[in-house]
């Protein structure tokens, strides 16, 4: 079993040195990737270890081949179909964010039931009624889903994309139901960025 | 030095206590707190023993007391003042969260260039020009900032934020600049939570 936690800094790794390619490096060492993130150089090369070795003693990572180790990793090798469910204020912005194409996820379908939306589309991307989910979700591969509906009705769009069978799910509302084999669910919560923000100007000497 | 991974840690943590108190539980063990969030019981305690000793060998945690604990710890024992940065599709959805206020932020200011906006309000919230932000972060002794304006202007927007003297700000574009001392930045970045649902869905008999 992975912990979640070491996922995460995987993906914060991935994005630390594909910034370094871009300004030109070649290679990498573990004490630099830590300093930039506020993790150890243990830490760092503990993470790697776990998935096979990349490093080169006294040069440090080779900066291509750890982003093709760690993309592989994280399963990016291949593009991901993701439907977005909900189109309010929140849905808006997912569904124009540049941030999801670049980092391999494409979202193909949005599902709303507000029926002035529903046969339109938004940013050229179909909008259909949450009935169709499993239809379409089968038809277009579909295999992330994005639930951004109201708070009150997030659990049954969840439930709605479990039957469907898209076994990745993220949630902008906390919704905690048992998820068959093979499924995961994500709860996005932005105040947990905010309380480390007001954990650190509380305690500034332990930044 | 505390490690963002163990704030983070906290948060989730916390979230998990409340839960279990709106359910009615009076304790609770650090193995059901792991359990539910992936952890092992062994970095929960370790975790709580870096702040403090809370929990009664063989009964586990008190749960009002682990509450109050965890809030004074992460700064939630007082109310924290936010200006919202950028007023679009994302800010609207920010505006109008209510998981902020109910734990301990209130957007009390909103900052956009669009003189459309300017004047008037947002969720009852007041909407200035950024060329304000400093006059009006003091006289409402604003602390964080929530910046959410297109990627190209989000290093400007960041740089006036720091100028204005406000010293914890959250960006969702990627920024990267040098902040005076007790400052702290977070980049907020929904893909990393994509990536952790790809591994997973990639790698399922690690979850
Ligand atoms: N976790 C966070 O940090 C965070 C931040 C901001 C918003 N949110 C949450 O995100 C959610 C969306 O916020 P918003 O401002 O976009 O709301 P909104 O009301 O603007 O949009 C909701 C959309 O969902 C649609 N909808 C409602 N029920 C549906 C269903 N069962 N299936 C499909 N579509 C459905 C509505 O027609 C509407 O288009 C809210 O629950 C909000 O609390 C969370
Ligand atoms: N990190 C993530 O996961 C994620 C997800 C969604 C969106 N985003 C990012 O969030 C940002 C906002 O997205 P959006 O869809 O709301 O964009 P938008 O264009 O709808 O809104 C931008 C708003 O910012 C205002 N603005 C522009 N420059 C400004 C400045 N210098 N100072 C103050 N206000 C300014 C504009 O007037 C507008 O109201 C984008 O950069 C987008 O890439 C990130």
């Amino acid at each position: 079993v992975t912990p979640i936690s070491t996922v995460q800094r995987l993906s914060v790794y991935l994005r630390t040195i594909k910034r370094a390619k871009e300004s030109g490096k070649k290679f990498i060492s573990s004490e630099e990737i830590a300093a930039i993130n506020g993790y150890t150089p243990a830490q760092v090369r503990k993470d790697f270890s776990c998935f096979g070795s990349f490093g080169i003693k006294g040069k440090g990572y080779n900066i291509d081949k750890l982003i093709k180790a760690l993309e592989e990793i994280l399963g990016l090798s291949e593009r991901w179909r993701v439907a977005l469910v909900g189109l309010g204020r929140l849905g808006k912005a997912l569904a124009k964010y540049k941030g999801f194409h670049l980092s391999k996820f494409d979202i193909v379908a949005i599902f709303d039931i507000d029926p002035e939306k529903i046969g339109t589309k938004y940013n050229n991307i179909p909008i259909y009624s949450p009935k169709k989910l499993a239809q379409i979700a089968k038809r277009k591969k579909i295999e992330i889903a994005v639930v951004a509906v109201p708070a009150n009705s997030a659990e049954e769009a969840v439930m709605n994309v479990v039957k469907a069978g898209i076994r990745g799910i993220i949630s902008f509302s906390e919704v905690r139901i048992n998820l068959p084999e093979g499924f995961i669910l994500r709860n996005v919560n932005l105040t947990a960025e905010m309380e480390t923000v007001s954990f650190y100007l509380t305690h500034p000497d332990w930044m």
